[in-house]
C-alpha cells in the first residue's frame, strides 16, 4: 500500500462513523441535480473545442 | 485564447474532500499551472489561498500541477516548456515545504497527454529539472478517438497492443532522467474526447479496460486512475443517475479478486499465432478477500475471438479447485449496459448496497470455457505460489 492508502485505512474505522452521519443536504443534491444536464453538455461543447 | 475565470467555493472544496475521504479515497487537487508572472514563471498567489484554506480544514491531500502542459499552447496560447514546468514544480514544492501538514505530502506531474515526440522532449526536460520533487511520474493514455472509433477499434489486438509501446517510452525517458521513479496513469480512458457513446459506456468498452488495468500492471505502471467515476461524456463508470455501469463491475471484480503482485502470464494457442485473441494476466490474488488465502493466484483473462476457447492452466496449477467468474453481456449484446456474473444481471441491492460477487466453483481438472467476447477471472485455491506467499 502507498503511504496515502496507509493513512486512510488506519483512520477508516472512526471515519467511516463520522461519514455514516453526515449526509448532503436534499437541498444540495436537488440543486447539483438540477444543475448537472446543462453543466455536461458545456463541459463536452469545450471538450470538443 | 480566452480565459473564462472559474470560482471554486470553500463548500466545494468540502464536498469534494468529504466525498473522496468517506469514499476511502486520496484526494489529489490539480492546481491551475496556467497562472504566470511576467517571465512566464507560475504564480503560486492562487493556489496559495487554496491550500491555506484545506490546511485550516486539516485535510490530507496531495497535488498536481497543470493538465496536459504538452497541450497549452492549443488549448490556450501558452507555451510553456519542460524545464520551466519542473521549475514550477520546484516552486510549488517549496510552497508546500511551509506548510506542516503538507511538507511530506504527495506531488504527482507532469500529466503530460499522449507521449509523442514534442510531449516525450517535454517530458524529459521536466524530469531533468523538476523530477526529484515529485512522488510519481504521470501521463494520460487513450486508445482512440471518441468521435470517428468503430466497434472494431475496441476488439482489436492491434489498437491494445499500442498502449505497450507508449509505456515503454515512458519507462525509458524516465530511467534516463529519475531511475526507479514510480510511472503512473494519471488519466485513462478508452476513448479521448469525452469516449464513444454507445461503446465507451457499454460492455464492449471492457476489452480495452481490463486488457489497460493488465497490460499496465505487467509493464510496472504503479497506479491506473480512470477517466472517469462520474461526469459529462461517455466513459464513466456510473451513469448520471448513479448507476453503475459495465466498466465498474468489471472493476470492482478486478479490486476484489486481484492483488498488486504481477506474475508473468502468457497464453499458447497454435491457432492464433499471429493475432492472438486471447489475452491473459495473472497476479497474486487480493490478500484482503477473506475468501481466498496467501498463495493463490488470480488469472484473468478475455476471449477477442468469435468462438469459445478452452483454458488449460499449466501443470503445477490444474490440480486445484478453482473459483470462476465469467463476465457476459446482459442482453447479449456487445453494446449492454448491464452484465452478467455467472448467468446473473449485476445490480445494487439499493442505493448503498453492493451485490455479493459469487464465484462458481469448479473441480480440479474441469475444464475452462471462455466463451466469445466475453471475460473471466480464475482464482486457483490453494496455489500456494511461492511468489505470492
Amino acid at each position: 500500500a502507498s503511504e496515502e492508502e496507509n493513512i486512510f485505512w488506519e483512520k477508516s474505522t472512526n471515519q467511516a462513523k463520522k461519514c455514516e452521519e453526515y449526509k448532503v443536504p436534499l437541498s444540495v443534491q436537488h440543486k447539483l441535480q438540477s444543475q448537472w444536464p446543462i453543466q455536461e453538455q458545456i463541459i463536452l461543447k469545450e471538450e470538443f473545442l | 485564447k480566452k480565459y473564462k475565470n472559474s470560482t471554486i467555493t470553500k463548500e466545494t472544496i468540502d464536498l469534494l474532500y468529504r466525498f473522496a475521504n468517506c469514499s476511502g479515497l486520496h484526494l489529489i487537487f490539480g492546481l491551475n499551472a496556467l497562472l504566470r508572472n511576467v517571465h512566464d514563471q507560475w504564480n503560486s498567489s492562487n493556489a496559495k489561498l487554496l491550500i491555506d484554506y484545506c490546511a485550516s480544514r486539516k485535510y490530507n491531500m496531495s497535488w498536481e500541477l497543470g493538465n496536459e502542459p504538452n497541450s497549452f499552447k492549443k488549448k490556450s496560447g501558452l507555451y510553456i516548456n519542460g524545464f520551466q514546468l519542473g521549475k514550477d514544480f520546484l516552486s510549488l514544492h517549496k510552497l508546500l515545504s511551509t506548510y506542516l501538514r503538507y511538507k511530506n505530502s504527495g506531488v504527482y506531474g507532469p500529466d503530460i497527454g499522449q507521449p509523442k515526440k514534442p510531449s516525450q522532449k517535454m517530458l524529459t526536460s521536466f524530469l531533468k529539472e523538476g523530477g526529484k520533487v515529485i512522488n510519481s511520474v504521470t501521463w494520460h493514455h487513450y486508445y482512440v478517438d471518441g468521435r470517428t472509433a468503430s466497434k472494431r477499434d475496441f476488439l482489436n489486438p492491434h489498437i491494445l497492443d499500442s498502449l505497450a509501446s507508449e509505456i515503454k517510452t515512458v519507462f525509458q525517458i524516465v530511467n534516463q532522467t529519475v531511475p526507479g521513479k514510480l510511472v503512473w496513469l494519471g488519466e485513462t480512458s478508452s476513448a479521448y474526447g469525452g469516449g464513444c457513446p454507445g461503446l465507451s459506456d457499454t460492455y464492449i468498452d471492457g476489452f480495452m479496460w481490463l486488457d489497460k488495468l493488465g497490460m499496465s500492471a505487467k509493464l510496472g505502471i504503479d497506479v491506473v486512475m480512470r477517466q472517469a467515476l462520474f461526469g459529462a461524456g461517455s466513459y464513466n463508470l456510473v451513469d448520471s443517475d448513479f448507476e453503475p455501469l459495465p466498466d465498474y463491475w468489471l472493476s470492482l471484480l478486478f479490486k476484489k479478486l486481484v492483488g498488486s503482485v504481477v506474475l508473468n502470464a502468457s497464453f499458447k494457442n497454435s491457432k492464433d499465432l499471429y493475432e492472438p485473441k486471447i489475452r491473459v494476466y495473472a497476479h497474486c490474488t487480493n490478500a484482503d478477500n477473506l475468501k481466498y488465502r496467501t498463495g493463490d493466484v488470480s488469472v484473468f483473462a478475455m476471449n477477442l475471438s468469435n468462438h469459445t476457447q478452452q483454458i488449460q492452466l499449466p501443470s503445477s496449477l490444474s490440480g486445484k479447485f478453482i473459483d470462476e467468474y465469467l463476465l457476459l453481456p446482459g442482453d447479449g449484446r456487445l453494446f449492454s449496459k448491464t452484465v452478467l456474473l455467472n448467468g446473473e444481471v449485476l445490480r445494487m441491492v439499493d442505493d448503498k448496497t453492493l451485490p455479493s460477487l459469487d464465484g462458481k466453483e469448479k473441480a480440479p481438472g474441469s475444464p475452462l470455457a471462455l466463451p466469445s467476447l466475453s471475460f473471466g477471472f480464475y482464482v486457483v485455491k490453494d496455489a500456494k505460489a511461492s511468489a505470492c506467499l
